[in-house]
């Protein structure tokens, strides 16, 4: 097995409390990315047309061209495509540049095709509600050369608010020494 | 004489005249927003009714991609907004809501799967989040980092907030620490946003830098080599630098430009809100003032600015200083203990890791980026 997120810490941010392991038969919605091809070629290519030195500064790309040069192998489309058939998941939608997978399946289904994921739902103060993985997932190492990652296993919804701070409380206080 | 920003201050503070809006059909901008956050077109309207006297402006969003809730609004969708559509005023503006329908649908991921999927998009993309890099995985950082080069190949401007910890601050083992950059802000392929207030809190005045503005150095992505000049410019010539022990030198470097980021007032609810601050107020202003320039490129039958960080840290050397105003005063915030004492980076000429160039002088920015 191989585990593409080893390093993805998990944590539960203040204001969630866990509801416990979710149903067999949860529905769940996955994002598998899917290796790409020419990134070294793509990274070029930005720094041809976004620098002002460049003669093809400018001459951007459209979604098809950039579709034509990333979009995933053959191979790769096959690979996974058959793995996740085998794990009867067939519900799945490709974006137009063909590196992303999202797919419904039911959690028990998730928790077969990627090892060691266990779906608990989590619950914060407004009531919404997700279903996350507290452990790691892994895939199968043949996996390795087609998938970066599969999204919507660890990480929480973004909490980041606006400060709103008064003018007296502008500058820290006096340093603590 | 002010009593706090409102786009009547923003504007005089950065050049903007009356004429200073955009006039091309072509020209469009984006804010995106996360969690169950919704604007409200009502305070949309509100807002423009009592702050946007003095300039032509659009009252109503053109589109909203995905899902607008009803409920309460959120603050940070309405600043959002509220802001973007004042400095890029007359600009066609859509809001890509996400909040993550789908249990297991990440939204800032889903936002991402937006930008693969359409075949037409706004060209400036205002967005404020970020996570502390070191609780992302390497994994996904980088593949992140790859959709940001998608867009940029495309000609789309994606700025992000740089957030509102300053250097921020990780303990490593008990009683040492570092400072925690944020992802996002982070990515080479991004124009990240700081944030500065009035020297004089209520005139429009020169700008110190805010300290609460998010900056520093990645511990995931190199240096890339738009910045490296500018960047050790500012290491071999800073008065006073934390220890080295707390950053890595040779990471991306940020924030790359900065606005206002104290004290706006934004309507939520139909209620005026003073008081509102952080870089998540700055970002959009810079991506209207971005989409002011891109419309006037437009114009003239030039192509959109695209990523904008090689052309703008290109500016000084052409001898477009006055495109962004200095900010040369005040340092941030970060880790509270004996050896820093709570204090990160201190701005300073040119390029800083508080600031990064400075804000948008408009007329001059205009003339550099249309050169």
């Amino acid at each position: 097995l191989w585990a593409p997120e080893p390093d993805q810490l998990f944590r539960v941010p203040e204001g969630w409390r866990s509801e416990g392991r979710v149903a067999p038969s949860h529905p769940l919605g996955l994002t598998f990315a899917l290796r790409q091809r020419n990134r070294d070629r793509l990274e070029a290519l930005v720094a041809e047309l976004s620098s002002p030195r460049s003669t093809h500064y400018g001459r951007f790309l459209s979604l098809a061209e950039v579709g034509a040069l990333v979009a995933p192998s053959l191979e790769t489309l096959d690979v996974v495509g058959a793995w996740l058939e085998e794990h009867g998941v067939s519900e799945c939608q490709v974006v137009a540049t063909m590196d992303f997978l999202q797919c419904q399946m039911p959690a028990g289904t998730a928790e077969r095709l990627l090892p060691g994921a266990r779906f608990h739902r989590f619950v914060n103060e407004e009531q919404r509600s997700v279903a996350l993985s507290p452990t790691p997932y892994s895939l199968s190492k043949e996996m390795q050369e087609h998938v970066d990652f599969v999204g919507g296993l660890h990480r929480f919804p973004p909490e980041k608010r606006a400060l709103v701070r008064s003018w007296a409380a502008k500058e820290p206080g006096p340093r603590s020494t | 004489f002010h009593l706090g920003v409102t786009p009547a201050v923003l504007r005089k503070r950065y050049n903007l005249t009356e004429a200073d809006v955009g006039g091309s059909p072509n020209s469009s901008q984006a804010c995106a927003q996360f969690l169950e956050q919704y604007f409200h077109p009502a305070d949309l309207s509100e807002f423009m009714h009592l702050f946007g006297g003095g300039f032509p402006h659009l009252s109503s969003v053109d589109q909203v991609v995905g899902h607008q809730g009803g409920g309460k609004a959120g603050l940070e969708a309405s600043l959002d907004v509220e802001y973007l559509m004042s400095a890029g005023a007359n600009i066609s503006t859509w809001v890509f809501s996400n909040a993550g329908r789908h249990e297991g649908q990440e939204p800032f991921l889903a936002w991402l799967l937006e930008l693969s999927n359409r075949s037409s998009l706004p060209w400036v993309h205002s967005v404020s989040y970020g996570d502390d890099e070191d609780s992302l995985s390497a994994a996904y950082m980088q593949r992140v980092n790859v959709e940001f080069q998608k867009a940029a190949v495309r000609g789309v401007t994606i700025l992000f907030a740089s957030g509102d910890s300053g250097a921020g601050c990780r303990t490593v083992q008990r009683g040492k620490h570092v400072f925690r950059p944020s992802f996002p802000a982070s990515s080479p392929y991004v124009t990240t946003v700081g944030g500065t207030s009035f020297q004089h809190p209520f005139l429009v005045s020169v700008e110190v830098s805010d300290y609460i503005s998010g900056g520093g150095f990645s511990n995931v992505f190199p240096m890339p080599e738009y910045q490296t000049s500018a960047v050790k410019w500012f290491l071999s010539t800073a008065p006073k630098l934390p220890p080295s022990s707390y950053f890595n030198a040779s990471g991306r470097a940020y924030p790359d430009l900065a606005a206002l980021s104290d004290n706006y007032w934004v309507v939520s609810n139909r209620i005026p809100l003073p008081w509102v601050s952080g870089t998540s107020a700055s970002t959009p202003v810079v991506a209207g003032i971005l989409a002011l320039i891109n419309d006037r490129r437009l114009q003239r039958g030039l192509p959109p600015l695209g990523f904008l960080n090689p052309a703008l840290y290109r500016l000084q050397d052409q001898g477009h200083g006055a495109a962004l105003f200095d900010v040369t005063s005040g340092c941030h915030l970060s880790c509270l203990d004996a050896i820093v004492e709570g204090q990160g980076f201190c701005a300073a000429p040119s390029w800083d890791p508080v600031t990064g160039w400075g804000t948008p002088n408009f007329p001059e920015l205009l003339r550099a980026l249309m050169d």
